[in-house]
């Protein structure tokens, strides 16, 4: 994340919608606003509350063309809105001729543009984040929202954290006018997922719910594809986990271990284990920082990592646990590709690995990538998250 | 004579608006004039900062992500004066 330099001195802001857009209600248009405000006072201690007379701290506009802050609007597509940091007033300007759309993968979600443009109200730059909400190229409609935790540190660097838990209802927008959403209730795929089915990790816990890991949100995946009401936050729901790890295994004591970077964490359930994170080359001595993969094989109940074209064996009960004539290439487990994203030993007893939104199902017997019509690899999407 | 490229002028038109080059770039009463390795660089700057690969070079990638719509403050800050500073 970036900071622009500039912040607001009082916690309670107030706004005003002085020009609305064409085409939608006064009454959605101001759901949609405060919806779009909320995503920062859920994380904060800031408050918004609208007014509709007098001065204000944040003036919103729906405006087309030149406007009259030398900055005008180029038309349909192109820029969507503006807004100016704190110190220059904190005012949001939107192009009337966009098609602002509410809950709908046609025209331009008003929602997410306008917690983006909020996001620079508030003292936040653009984020080279590519999944932050501050992150300056419009991604189509998102029917479920997470704050990703890019967008997370940078507006607690600024106005600190919550202190008071936000009720659960705060944390993804209202849906407007009832309808489904494609995550949500309706149990239908997740489409952050089906657009890009690629993962950080998948993992299934010693309760049998199997986890995919994505940035700053998991699901929970079930017989069909992606469980209802998913996804979630990782930061809300898993006890100080961060976003974007790179792998995770549950080991044979029910412990779940998730790694990212140089750190491990151990959870029991959703909760972790005292002490943690610690280090991988305190914990799992032998084996690399920054891995690609990591599962229990059950064939001999060792730890395996991956990790570009290598991989290793850990076995806790040796000493070492990672023999020397290890790391050893992952040519050898005959049909699996380079730089895997995750791997996991599934209920069925076949070890299923994923990269670039695929997945390769691995025959244990005959050590090598099970022959079968469709051919693997073939889309996680589609077989694993019910697209 | 120098024969301009196709699409150039819009490219480095989006590169200063949104700070990847001095405003003055573009500014047709400037004359300025650029030295390749600037407006490379600049490609650069913009394929980092979109996630893309940084080979410096208009590529289809890069004119696509030009293309999508986006938020008009700038990336970088860097250059001259910003639009959301006259307010």
């Amino acid at each position: 994340y970036a900071l622009q330099g500039s912040r607001w001195r009082v916690r309670d802001l107030n706004y005003r919608i002085t020009k609305y857009p064409r085409g939608l209600t006064k009454a959605s248009v101001d759901r949609e606003i405060a919806a779009a405000f909320k995503v920062w006072s859920d994380v904060t201690e800031l408050s918004f509350t609208p007014v509709t007379s007098g001065k204000v701290h944040i003036e919103i506009r729906f405006e087309k063309g030149e406007h009259g802050d030398g900055d005008p609007f180029d038309g349909p597509g192109g820029t969507l809105a503006h807004a100016y940091f704190p110190i220059y007033g904190g005012d949001a300007h939107f192009d009337d001729t966009e098609a602002w759309t509410i809950d709908s993968y046609r025209g331009t979600n008003m929602f997410q543009v306008a917690a983006h443009e909020f996001g620079h109200s508030l003292g936040l730059s653009h984020s080279d984040v590519r999944s932050s909400l501050m992150a300056p190229f419009y991604r189509g409609y998102e029917p479920s929202f997470v704050l990703d935790q890019d967008d997370l540190n940078g507006i607690q660097a600024l106005y600190g954290k919550k202190t008071t838990k936000p009720t659960p209802a705060t944390l993804r927008p209202p849906t407007i006018g009832g309808g489904s959403t494609d995550d949500g209730e309706t149990g239908q795929p997740s489409s952050v997922l089906c657009g890009d089915p690629s993962i950080d990790a998948v993992v299934t816990m010693s309760d049998q719910n199997t986890y995919v890991f994505k940035g700053s949100r998991y699901w929970r995946l079930t017989e069909k594809g992606v469980d209802s009401g998913y996804p979630k936050s990782i930061s809300q729901d898993w006890d100080g986990l961060p976003s974007n790890i790179d792998a995770a295994f549950t080991w044979t004591n029910g412990k779940t271990y998730f790694f990212r970077g140089g750190e491990y964490w151990r959870f029991s359930d959703l909760k972790m284990d005292a002490d943690y994170p610690k280090q991988i080359s305190k914990g799992f001595s032998g084996i690399p920082d920054d891995i690609d993969a990591a599962f229990v094989w059950s064939g001999n109940g060792k730890i395996y990592f991956f990790k570009g074209s290598k991989y290793w064996r850990f076995d806790p009960t040796q000493r070492p646990p990672v023999k020397e004539s290890y790391p050893k290439p992952i040519s050898n487990w005959e049909g699996l590709p380079n730089s895997i994203d995750d791997a996991l030993q599934y209920s069925n007893g076949y070890t299923y690995f994923f990269k670039n939104g695929n997945y390769w199902r691995f025959n244990d017997r005959r050590f090598k990538v099970d022959s079968a019509d469709p051919a693997f690899p073939r889309p996680a999407g589609y077989w694993w998250f019910g697209c | 004579t120098p024969v301009p490229i196709a699409g150039t002028t819009t490219a480095m038109m989006y590169l200063a608006r949104f700070g990847y080059l001095a405003p003055t770039a573009t500014n047709p009463q400037s004359g300025a004039l650029l030295s390749e390795e600037t407006v490379t660089d600049a490609v650069k700057e913009f394929q980092a900062f979109a996630g893309l690969n940084q080979t410096g070079e208009m590529d289809e990638e890069t004119v696509k992500m030009m293309n999508t719509p986006r938020c008009g403050v700038k990336d970088k800050v860097g250059y001259g004066s910003d639009a959301r500073k006259k307010r």
